[in-house]
């Protein structure tokens, strides 16, 4: 599974997340990738968000969405609602992902609880490409 | 606002002694130059969605990721691929799902959101709007490599026997 967020020099955010799903998966197995609120979602006002992981619990948790509404009725901040569902929420239902987000002032969590997660981020002072 | 992107290639069990250094470069590589193509259409003055897209579409292109090609492969031995795009500023959105011959899965999620009155589109619907709409369509070997191919022949060794499937079976 391969994800990104980008925010534009309009204040923009966008996410997009892309997969071929998970080896050996029959009768139709979809996960959260293709589900706007669950692997992928976007919303100018708080943050924009893409998962990899084990979509059947990214699904029943709706994870994209939930970290934005934690900024969006909990008044939180992207750390803390990121680090809240993945280190608490996912982990707590022995849930293995991560997830990549950035909020509308490009502040951003890279988040996972799996021994590692390809990632990267870069913007005007900085950039890094990260496996472990 | 300055422009911003971050990206990723997947989380799970990256086991050191499998990431060889020579594929580790190119992995690295590859996110690398996903973030540089991304961040230049930023730079550009290009919509957070564009940047979304190129990101995205040269990730699928890289064979190293599961997605686009490289994708890994069904129990039967195909691919079936799923994408989903969402613009921040009008929570518009396009997702396609279970695709098998589209190319670029994340430009088909794109043209449903720009082109559709739909959200989500899935299997032969999805393929025959992206036909339609003049994606680029391909065979489904085309996302075959020779390193998923391996996997899951691995992974399918001793079919048919009472041999316990390997252990990437999560099926009982």
């Amino acid at each position: 599974t391969v994800g990104c967020v980008a925010l534009d020099k309009d204040g923009n955010i966008a996410a997009g997340t892309s997969t071929g799903g998970m080896m050996n998966k029959k009768y139709g197995r979809i996960g959260d990738s293709p589900i706007i609120g669950a692997g992928t979602y976007a919303d100018n006002e708080t943050c924009g968000v893409s998962c990899t992981g084990h979509g059947e619990y990214f699904i029943r948790i709706g994870v994209a969405k939930e970290i934005s509404d934690q900024m969006k009725f909990g008044k939180k901040t992207l750390k803390e609602a990121a680090e809240y569902t993945v280190n608490e929420h996912l982990s707590g239902m022995n849930a293995q992902g991560g997830i990549i987000a950035m909020d509308k002032d490009g502040n951003f969590e890279l988040v996972f609880n799996t021994p590692g997660m390809y990632r990267g981020y870069k913007n005007a002072t900085d950039e890094k490409v990260m496996i472990y | 606002n300055r422009p911003a992107i971050v990206i990723h290639g997947g989380a799970g069990t990256i086991e050191r002694h499998l990431l060889s250094d020579s594929l580790e470069t190119i992995i690295r590589t590859a996110l690398q130059d996903a973030l540089n193509a991304g961040y230049a259409v930023l730079e550009n003055g290009g919509t957070a969605v564009d940047a979304v897209e190129a990101t995205i579409t040269l990730l699928e292109n890289c064979p190293e990721f599961n997605a686009g090609k490289g994708a890994v492969m069904t129990d039967v031995g195909t691919h079936e691929l799923d994408a989903s795009i969402m613009d921040g500023s009008d929570l518009n959105a396009g997702a396609v799902a279970g695709v098998k011959t589209v190319k670029s899965p994340i430009l088909a999620a794109r043209t449903v959101m720009v082109r559709s009155p739909h959200v989500m589109l899935a299997g032969e619907g999805a393929e025959e709007f992206a036909k339609q709409e003049g994606l680029e369509m391909v065979d489904n070997t085309y996302f075959t490599t020779p390193r998923i191919q391996k996997r899951w022949d691995e992974s399918h060794k001793g079919e048919g026997s009472n041999v316990p499937k390997s252990k990437f079976s999560k099926f009982g």
